[in-house]
């Protein structure tokens, strides 16, 4: 599975 | 945090501001496509849910709020403060026609299928597009207040920003979010003969006028 992206942006 | 995302975010803040302020000030929401604020304020909803469960920064969650409370503004003023001054006849774009294929995509194209997941790629994809009923408004009156150019000038610079925000974490942090990246291409692009006409119109203090 991918690298989980973190949602940090608006 | 990087220049252009933050100049994308203030300039992204400034477009909801002018908004806010046009019909607050001419009391009236002409030029204004309802329809599309219906889709901003679906898209905020359904991206900002993580509100409460992860915190990223003050600035993050700060931002978040006003964005939603601002959407939510926009639509009240619209729709029941002004609403007789709402262009009924000309916003007609069918936004059904945005909101099934975006859930649609959202559901078969996603990083992930939980539901903060799909709703975060479903806000993704319903954002990219959720300006042409908008465009579909001016393009039909053929005009656009000064100020309702200015709204769209900023609102469609936040996302060029991010292209440029995106290109910046790619090469110092190796972020990569091709379905941010595609959805923020589509967007732009949508703004592209808007930005043509900005930049050799209003900028000269003529009337943004669609050519006939």
């Amino acid at each position: 599975p991918e690298t989980k992206i973190i949602k940090d942006e608006l | 945090m990087n220049i252009f995302r933050l100049t994308g975010d203030l300039s992204h803040l400034l477009a909801i501001l002018i908004l806010l302020w046009k019909i607050w000030k001419t009391r009236s929401c002409s030029g204004i496509s309802g329809r599309s604020q219906i889709l901003f304020a679906t898209v905020y909803t359904a991206r900002y849910l993580d509100l409460f469960t992860n915190f990223v920064s003050v600035y993050n969650s700060v931002m978040k709020i006003i964005f939603i409370a601002a959407a939510f503004a926009t639509l009240y003023l619209i729709y029941v403060k002004f609403k007789a001054t709402y262009d009924r006849n000309h916003d007609t774009f069918r936004i059904e026609f945005l909101l099934a294929p975006c859930a649609l995509l959202a559901l078969i194209l996603n990083h992930e299928f939980t539901i903060l997941e799909v709703l975060w790629t479903f806000s993704i994809y319903l954002e990219s597009v959720a300006i042409l009923p908008q465009l579909f408004l001016v393009s039909k009156t053929g005009e656009a207040e000064t100020i309702t150019s200015h709204y769209l000038f900023a609102l469609g610079s936040y996302r060029a920003l991010y292209l440029l925000n995106w290109i910046y974490r790619y090469y110092f942090e190796g972020f990569f979010d091709l379905i941010a990246i595609v959805a923020g291409i589509v967007q732009t692009v949508l703004y592209c003969d808007f930005f043509y006409l900005y930049i050799t119109r209003v900028i000269k203090g003529r009337a943004l006028k669609l050519p006939a």
